[in-house]
């Protein structure tokens, strides 16, 4: 079929494709994806960062590209450039207003990531990074058929029980579609106060390590709650050292 | 068809049926749902909690009912009675392994969602508290049109901007499939340090009151972030007084 040969064509002139998944919402995907994507582009890659949560895509937030558009040509669809050698694409760009709702059932998310594949011109890219919404549900199963051969996925969990029995299955997942899980990120992983400099576990800490050793899949580190990244998301500015530089090395 | 008439059979039984939503995830919504329900009930209301998230269903793990699992009669299934006049529903309880991923398309959870209201036996009950997943996908859509006449919806949110985006998004929902917005909940709203009490806004706060009053809907208060509601959620012990009386006034 003429897709499958174009989605060939374009994902082979993609190096490296890492999905960064959860089972559980609001752990830190879309905050470790794009501090991901950046890293690696200082690092001097040419990297793309795509967004296929269709009902919540955070991106453009999180990188202050609101309000940009994508531009068409004749033989598809131009991601967002916002900077050289770093490419962005997200549902956000095709809406109309920003504060529509996207009311779409299974086979139309299902259409919609199969163009961000096929449709959209990446070009050359080392690193093809991948925002993932939560659960086990349309999105990311459309995009492990689509991306058989990705490197694998980097899973981001807090470290409650509540977030560790959806990112289990978000493993479990990952076995079932046959993706590596290059690793687990534990993220709002204890909490400095700025006031009087102790510790607070407000979401506790270390089970995330627990379960990767658990599940037998590598640990990557965790990072604390810090005020910072959160302003930093709401103002669309980079927010630095995220991660360790040692868990970058992972990748 | 056969399955209308079971459907309003079953459901003109219920007396008010309240959806907790939210576009984002991770704000507390399984939190708030599992909270009302148990307000409602200690006031003498006959309550089901019905839980619609097929991929991250959190409820069993909140009310300490992990293992349960239901009984099937010769006219449907028997949802689990916590305590009399206190019953719940969830997809974990018909799961055979509860770490297994349920990698289901849009379709399927459509099907499971309508057994949930035509195939349960939920009897006379005063509230129908549902809990839904985030996004505004095939799990609200569904049971938006199964139960048109609902009461409407709680939407719970945080104050940043990331969770605003998606909460606007929530609201446009609830105005597409002509359900009321009962009132906007903000939780992790600000933070006291134990150790010096003094006031720290890990998430922001005034977000969610700002952005209800935006959108025209009300207001219903603000939670703060309690450590001890973390640790009440993953030992499946009940946290009273989450949210101010008032706010249970509403309902
Ligand atoms: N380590 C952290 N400390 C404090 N806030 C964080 C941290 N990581 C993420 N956040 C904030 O938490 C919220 C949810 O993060 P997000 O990346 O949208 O999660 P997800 O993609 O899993 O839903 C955002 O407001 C973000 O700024
Ligand atoms: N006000 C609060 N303070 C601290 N933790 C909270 C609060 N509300 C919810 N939580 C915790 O946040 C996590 C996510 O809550 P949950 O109800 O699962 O959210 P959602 O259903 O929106 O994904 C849980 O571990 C829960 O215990
Ligand atoms: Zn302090």
């Amino acid at each position: 079929e003429q897709d499958q040969r174009t989605l060939q064509r374009r994902t082979s002139q993609i190096k490296h494709q890492i999905a960064v998944l959860s089972g559980k919402g609001g752990v830190g995907k879309s905050t470790v994806a794009a501090n991901l994507a950046l890293v690696l582009h200082e690092t001097g890659k040419r990297v793309g960062l795509l967004d296929i949560d269709i009902h919540g895509p955070s991106i453009p937030q999180l990188l202050g590209m609101q309000g940009y558009a994508v531009q068409r040509t004749a033989n598809g669809i131009l991601p967002v450039e916002l900077f050289d050698g770093f490419k962005v694409m997200s549902i956000a760009f095709l809406l109309e207003n920003r504060d529509d709702a996207v009311i779409w059932r299974g086979p139309m998310k299902y259409n919609v990531i199969k163009q961000f594949l096929t449709d959209v011109e990446w070009g050359q890219l080392d690193y093809l990074i991948i925002d993932s919404p939560p659960g086990t549900g349309d999105e990311p199963l459309t995009i492990a058929q689509l991306l058989k051969d990705a490197d694998g996925a980097v899973v981001v969990t807090t470290a409650q029980q509540i977030a560790i029995n959806d990112v289990k299955k978000c493993i479990n997942f990952c076995h079932r579609v046959n993706w590596p899980v290059l690793g687990v990120l534990e993220n709002m992983s204890g909490f400095l106060c700025p006031h009087c400099n102790q510790k607070v576990d407000i979401f506790k800490t270390g089970g995330g390590k627990k379960m990767a050793e658990e599940m037998n899949v590598p640990f990557l580190g965790s990072i604390p709650i810090d005020p910072n990244i959160v302003i930093a998301g709401d103002d669309g500015k980079f927010f630095k050292n995220l991660v360790k530089p040692q868990t970058y090395k992972a990748f």
